[in-house]
């Protein structure tokens, strides 16, 4: 038996948007410490990984571990019919092929129901052991994806670049090129919109801008996010859902010409 | 694209 309520059913359809385009089909694992996620992008270029731990949900009953395979886009689609200010509780029994999502209006005047059909996932995860990375950067969520969309209308790549001087974005393509240098600020009103660099050595790394912006449909879940490169590794852009967890995308470099 | 190094490269199957 499963059964986990969610007051601010508006992250499930956050996390949905966040994650959808860049994977179709998944497993969804849910354990006594919480719901979580691990998949691929066809192309095995970039990865997301979804934790929702059990304390941030109101009422959370796993009896037994269970994966649960969806169909993303279906799952969306489920989940858009929910209002931003419904609790969301997803049901299902041992053994079911199914999964209900429940949705209740706030003065508990409408409630709804959708059962959505599981399906069978090969399950294949990545092992991501713990790392240091050479450079990790904390800028306003915004901020950044606005970046992104700036510089992929110039080109298909991104150079990120670590230095004592900042963060440096750097696109290059037909019409000509562009560098956009973000410095540490930590002298702002609230600090989401501070921009904090912890640097151990300088990096420089070229990513597809094409996964970077998928990765921004995650802006509305953190006013902030965290970039952590190191040379050797993928990066990884991590958005913190707050009291709840985190979603974090892994993505390949793309080797230096 | 050729150039793109995949994540299999970095991170073992289990």
């Amino acid at each position: 038996m499963l059964e986990l309520r969610l007051v601010q059913g508006s992250l499930l359809k956050k996390v949905l948007e966040a994650i959808k385009d860049l994977v179709n089909d998944a497993n969804f694992d849910c354990s006594a410490t919480g719901f979580s996620l691990q998949a691929m992008d066809s192309s095995h270029v970039a990865l997301v990984a979804l934790l929702l731990r059990n304390e941030g949900f109101e009422h959370y009953r796993c009896d037994r571990n269970i994966s649960m395979g969806m169909n993303l886009g279906n799952m969306n689609k489920m989940l858009k019919c929910a209002g931003n200010d419904d609790i969301i509780t997803l049901k299902a029994d041992d053994g079911s092929d199914t999964v209900t999502f429940m949705f209740e209006s706030p003065n508990q005047d409408k409630i709804a129901d959708f059962e959505m059909k599981l399906m069978d996932i090969d399950s294949e995860h990545l092992g991501i052991p713990e790392a240091e990375y050479h450079a990790i950067v904390r800028m306003p969520s915004a901020e950044f994806a606005r970046i992104c969309k700036d510089l992929s209308s110039i080109g298909d790549t991104v150079v990120i670049s670590v230095t004592k001087e900042g963060v440096k974005f750097s696109t290059k393509g037909d019409i000509g090129t562009a560098n956009i240098v973000c410095r540490q600020n930590t002298t702002v009103d609230k600090p989401e919109e501070a921009t904090v660099i912890e640097m151990k050595e300088p990096v420089s790394l070229t990513f597809a801008l094409r996964y970077m912006n998928s990765f921004a449909k995650a802006t509305p879940l953190s006013h902030t996010v965290t970039i952590s490169l190191s040379s050797e590794l993928p990066v990884v852009v991590e958005y913190k859902i707050e009291d709840m967890g985190y979603v974090r995308f892994y993505l390949a470099p793309k080797i230096e010409e | 694209a050729e150039n793109q190094k995949s994540l299999t490269a970095y991170f073992d199957w289990y």
